[in-house]
């Protein structure tokens, strides 16, 4: 059996909310390592990728391997129901119909219990290679947000170039063309608002905006993201959490004959 | 004109 409590349910909140747009339908691939999460969008352009450990939950308990298939949107519905700062335990049988959602107050004596029918998903899972990125850029979310969101006003397509002098988010579309460049940047008061630029070899890509906007709607749950890349695979998207845990999203380039 | 490729030509199924 599964049971699994998080010190806030806020930490899963934000994480569905975050994906709910990209895939509807998904397997929580619970083991004795943690709840873990791997799913396309419908147009297969883009692939989320979560991993809870087990670190972050406390206790965390997972006899075997149980996979909860779930529709984002109900989760949502439940999830709705509880208080951001409310402790929240999901637990399931070993071969469950139903997951259990406990949300209890911390501050008064509220328990509330919810159960969600699961659902029979055929997902395949795909092998993502360990890639050596050409470029490794961390900068704060929020900064990374703002960009998509202009350069999504003037085009579809953003086209982002690392070299040595930093990395350029470019754009071009019926009304004119923009572009934002930031350069490595260490802010000792404030590490948070750090751009750490990591180069081995230039590296010019373009990517779906869209994409990209769906994908900031992590940014509550890091300060900071990480964006890697290689010339002509996708990108990788990463919000880093507590314990090891991260969020990532990969996105296929846009690619020229 | 540039094509948007799909995940799948870059991961495949384990």
């Amino acid at each position: 059996m599964l049971e699994a409590r998080l010190e806030q349910a806020n930490l899963l909140k934000k994480v569905v909310d975050a994906i709910k747009d990209l895939v509807q339908d998904c397997n929580f691939d619970c083991n004795d390592s943690g709840i873990a999460l791997q799913a396309m969008d419908n147009s297969h352009v883009a692939l989320v990728s979560m991993m809870l450990k087990s670190e972050s939950f406390s206790p965390f308990r997972c006899d075997r391997n149980i996979a909860l298939g779930i529709n984002l949107t109900s989760l949502t519905k439940v999830l709705r129901c509880a208080a951001n700062e409310d402790i929240l335990t999901l637990k399931a049988e070993d071969a469950p119909d139903v997951v259990n959602l406990v949300f209890e107050s911390a501050e008064s004596d509220r328990l509330s219990e919810y159960d969600i029918k699961l659902m029979d998903i055929d997902q395949e899972h795909l092998g993502i290679p360990e890639t050596e990125y050409a470029a490794t850029i961390s900068m704060p979310s929020a900064e990374f947000q703002k960009i998509c969101r202009d350069l999504m006003a003037l085009s579809e397509s953003v086209s982002i170039e690392c070299t040595k002098e930093g990395v350029k988010f470019a754009c071009s579309g019926d009304i004119g063309s923009g572009s934002v460049t930031l350069r490595s940047h260490t802010n000792v008061e404030k590490p948070q608002l750090n751009v750490e630029i990591d180069l081995s070899e230039p590296v010019a890509l373009t990517f779906s905006l869209k994409y990209l906007v769906n994908f900031c709607k992590a940014s509550g749950l890091s300060e900071q993201v990480r964006l890697c890349l290689s010339n002509e695979v996708p990108l990788l998207v990463e919000y880093a959490l507590s314990n090891n845990s991260y969020l990532r999203f990969y996105l296929a380039p846009k690619i020229g004959d | 004109q540039k094509k948007q490729q799909s995940i799948s030509n870059f991961f495949t199924p384990r």
